[in-house]
């Protein structure tokens, strides 16, 4: 379902070149959920970005569903995105004047489906992460872990068929980063969703199919 | 050193009114290191907030070394902000259009002192968090583990007597996470800098003097 194949990643600014990502090799299975972990800097949400379609590999090649996604031109590659890929950013990303509500729905304006039908279904997602009472709020009126729930809600109402999570409960007290890890094995085994996250939490980690490991930009398993 | 007392907090937006914190009463000797805790939306940086001056209470008093600051007006409180108190925001607000250099530098701008000293100060900070090799870089160029090491090296490099930390090792990884409680455990130890540290980890907590936990915004033990 998913493919890197020499995967090289890298960033040239004013003074340094930085190799993010070097001889990456990676499949996941459609169904699968599997972790990444690294040290800070790593490349780990760089990684996440390719497999996104938000980036493109220096070198190497992305397939989704056996497609060259790397051949593929800007607007090919959005649409496949808003319909395939959930995406739940490490910094949010959320649209700060935009309610709460409209900023789940955004991944389903590119739908066809009526405005009621768009409001059902992120209100839906909002209350599988527990925030039903904060819907009309703006993102600088939630704390940082509500904002992180945004990001999840809005990543998953468009039921995508991969989700792509960033350290999704980095902000979150224990109890519930459990409710945000349970949603997800739901997704995964009662959807089919396939998931790969990032995370720096080694016990989250070990209840995914396999872990990665990243360091220095490599793959060191 | 750091008083609260009967302090209220609430938020009202156009739709509903949020109690954020109430009934808080905290006390924080000179030279102690405390931990707060709680669920995600209870309230923890509402408090951090208050104590940092960053915001007024609805209700209740804020005390810093006996001054009774919620009487103060905006420029003295921005004149003890910046001399006494180092913030770590758990969302970093870090200055896009600075390299990392001059975002740390910022503290240090209204202080007596060359632009030399300035910049070896913030140099010296930096490597403190292991970004010796990103000073020149901007926060869009950095992983989320670095913007936030560059938050924390912002708020260290006055030599604050009081840290305010909301979740400092919220995006690191364990490594990494412990090198950064290392060196607040340096600094309250060899330089006495008081700290209050918002985490979700309960093991770094155990490691503080006290933890105080908050629940719906009371305080619970
Ligand atoms: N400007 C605001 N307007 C309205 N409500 C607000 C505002 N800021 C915060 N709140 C609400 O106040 C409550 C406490 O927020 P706070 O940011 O202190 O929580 P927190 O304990 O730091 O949570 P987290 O662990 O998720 O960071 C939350 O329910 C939040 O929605
Ligand atoms: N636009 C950019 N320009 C230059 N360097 C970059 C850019 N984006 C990322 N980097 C560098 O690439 C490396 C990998 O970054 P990445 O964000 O993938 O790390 P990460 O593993 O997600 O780290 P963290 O756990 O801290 O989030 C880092 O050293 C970072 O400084
Ligand atoms: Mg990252
Ligand atoms: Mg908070």
């Amino acid at each position: 379902m998913i493919r890197l194949e020499n995967i090289e990643k890298v960033y040239r600014t004013d003074r340094i070149e930085t190799v993010a990502l070097t001889n990456i090799n990676l499949e996941v299975d459609e169904g699968e959920f599997i972790s990444v972990m690294g040290p800070s800097g790593c490349g780990k949400s760089t990684l996440l970005n390719l497999i996104g379609l938000l980036d493109v590999p220096t070198e190497g090649h992305v397939q989704l569903d056996g497609a060259p996604i790397t051949t593929y031109r800007d607007r090919q590659l959005a649409a496949i995105r808003n319909r395939e890929i959930g995406f739940v950013f490490q910094t949010f990303h959320l649209v700060s004047d935009l309610s709460v509500l409209d900023n789940v729905q955004i991944p389903l304006l590119y739908r066809r489906m009526s405005n009621r039908e768009r409001r059902e279904r992120a209100l839906e997602a909002l209350d599988r992460v527990g925030l039903s009472a904060r819907v009309h709020h703006f993102p600088s009126q939630l704390s940082g872990g509500q904002q992180q729930r945004v990001a999840i809600a809005r990543a998953i109402v468009g039921r995508p068929r991969i989700l792509l999570a960033d350290e999704p409960t980095g902000n979150l007290d224990s109890h519930m980063g459990e409710e945000i890890m349970g949603l997800l094995e739901d997704l995964n085994r009662g959807e089919r969703t396939t998931i790969v996250m990032v995370t720096h939490d080694q016990q989250k980690a070990e209840r995914t199919a396999r872990i990665v490991r990243l360091f220095d930009g490599r793959q060191v398993n």
